[in-house]
C-alpha cells in the first residue's frame, strides 16, 4: 500500500488519483478550485482545497513519504506546475512526474525537478492516429529492440482453424498473447481449441522478421 | 496515401494532425480560432481557418473521401463537438472518431454518430497510475487497457523448474515471452526446457488481474 499526492485535479490529475485509489493505494489530491474538489469528493478519499504553491502547505505534508508526486496543473497554469515542481523538489519528493503541453514547457520541468514529464493531449494524438494509419494492424508497440508486440485483426489464414491446428509458434515464429471477438472482453491467453473467427482481434509478440513473415500471408 | 479530415487543431488534434501528416497522408486540418492555425501552419499542409460547424463549409468538403474524420474540439465547446460529428455523419462520413472529457458526453457522441470516442486525459491518468503502483517490477507496459506487459526478475517458484513443470499458461493465464539471464542476450520465446535462475529477468504478458496473482506468489 502506497502514499500518493496529486496535484492538479483536472481530468488527466483526478484519473491518475482514481485510478491509484482503486488499486487500494492511498492519494492526497490537492487542487484550488472547490468544484474541482467537490467533483472527485465522493472517490479519492483525502482531499484538499488549497494552493500548491503556498510553501507552508507542502512542507507539512511529509512530501518525502509519498512513493510519488504526480503535478497534473495544465497549461493555462504552468507557472504553478513549473513553481510546484520545484518546491516539491526542494522538500525531497521522491519522484515528481509532471503534466506539459509542449516540449519547452517539459525542458522546464525537468531542469526544475521532474522525474518524469507526460504530455497526454500530444501522446493520445499520436497513437490516434497510428491506430488509423494501420487500419488492420491496430496497435504496434515495440519490446526491446527485435521484439515487438503487433494487435491485429486475425488474417485470412487463421480463420476457421485452432492454435493446435495452426501451430503459430513453431511455423511463424510468433506467440499469440490475447484474442478479443466482437467487442468482447479480451482473453488471455486464448484457449487452445477456440477456432478464430473474421475481424477477431489478435495480439501477437515475437521478433520483427517473424511478424513481417506473419502479416505477409495477407497478400 | 489516404485523406484526413481532423477538426479542432488543439494540443491533441495538432498531434493527429501532425503525425498523421508525417507518415505521408493527407490532412485537412480545421480550427475556428486563427491562432491555432497559425500555430500547426508549418506542419500541416492544407489548414482551414472556419467554424465547422457551418452546413456549408462541410458539405463542400467532400467528407465521403475521407478515410476517417477526427473531431478534437474540447469540452468547452462539446455542443460544437456534438454538432459537428451530427452534420459529419448526415454529410456520409466513413469514419467518425471524436474526443470527450466524460462518459456522458462520449454517450452522446456515440449517438449522434461517433464510431469511436476517445478520452485522452482520462486515458493518460490510468496509464501513469498504473506504472506507478508497478515500480518494484522493473518494467511496466500497457498493451491495451486489460493487457499489460510486466518484466520482473523470477519469482521464487520458478527457480529451478522449465516451462512444462511451471504450466504458467495454465496455472496463471500469463504467458512468457522471454528470459534473459545475468546480462546475456534476450532469449525469445524461451525454450520448454530452460530451468529458471534466480535474477533471470523474464517478461510476462496477460491480463492485469493474472498478472497480479503472480506477483503474490512473492508473498
Ligand atoms: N496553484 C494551484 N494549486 C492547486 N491547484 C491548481 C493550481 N493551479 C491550477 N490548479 C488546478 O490544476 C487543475 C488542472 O488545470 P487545468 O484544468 O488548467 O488543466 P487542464 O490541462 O485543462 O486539465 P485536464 O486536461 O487534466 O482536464 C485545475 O483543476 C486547477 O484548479
Ligand atoms: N465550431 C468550431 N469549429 C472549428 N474549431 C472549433 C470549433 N469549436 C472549437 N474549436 C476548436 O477546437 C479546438 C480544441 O478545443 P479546446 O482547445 O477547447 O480543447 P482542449 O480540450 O483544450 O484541447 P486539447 O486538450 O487538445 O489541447 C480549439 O482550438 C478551438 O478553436
Amino acid at each position: 500500500k502506497k502514499q500518493f499526492l496529486v496535484i492538479g485535479l483536472g481530468r488527466f490529475g483526478a484519473s491518475v488519483a482514481r485510478t491509484l485509489t482503486q488499486n487500494g493505494h492511498n492519494v492526497i489530491g490537492l487542487d484550488s478550485a472547490e468544484e474541482r474538489i467537490q467533483r472527485v469528493s465522493e472517490e479519492i478519499a483525502d482531499v484538499m482545497k488549497c494552493d500548491a504553491t503556498d510553501t507552508d502547505i507542502l512542507s507539512s505534508l511529509g512530501i518525502q513519504d509519498f512513493e510519488a508526486c504526480i503535478v497534473c496543473i495544465g497549461e493555462k497554469y504552468i507557472q504553478n506546475s513549473i513553481l510546484v515542481t520545484l518546491l516539491l523538489k526542494e522538500n525531497g519528493a521522491k519522484k515528481i512526474i509532471a503534466k506539459a503541453g509542449t516540449k519547452t514547457q517539459g525542458k522546464v520541468l525537468y531542469k526544475v525537478g521532474a522525474d518524469m514529464v507526460i504530455y497526454p493531449e500530444k501522446d493520445m494524438g499520436e497513437r490516434v492516429a497510428r491506430s488509423l494509419i494501420s487500419s488492420n494492424i491496430i496497435d504496434f508497440l515495440e519490446v526491446s529492440p527485435e521484439i515487438s508486440i503487433l494487435e491485429m485483426r486475425a488474417p485470412r489464414m487463421m480463420i476457421g482453424k485452432d492454435l493446435i491446428e495452426l501451430n503459430l509458434r513453431h511455423k511463424y515464429g510468433v506467440t499469440i498473447i490475447s484474442v478479443q471477438s466482437d467487442n468482447q472482453k479480451i482473453i488471455s491467453p486464448p484457449p487452445l481449441d477456440y477456432k478464430f473467427r473474421k475481424d477477431d482481434v489478435i495480439t501477437l509478440i515475437g521478433e520483427n522478421k517473424a511478424l513481417k513473415r506473419l502479416r505477409f500471408t495477407e497478400d
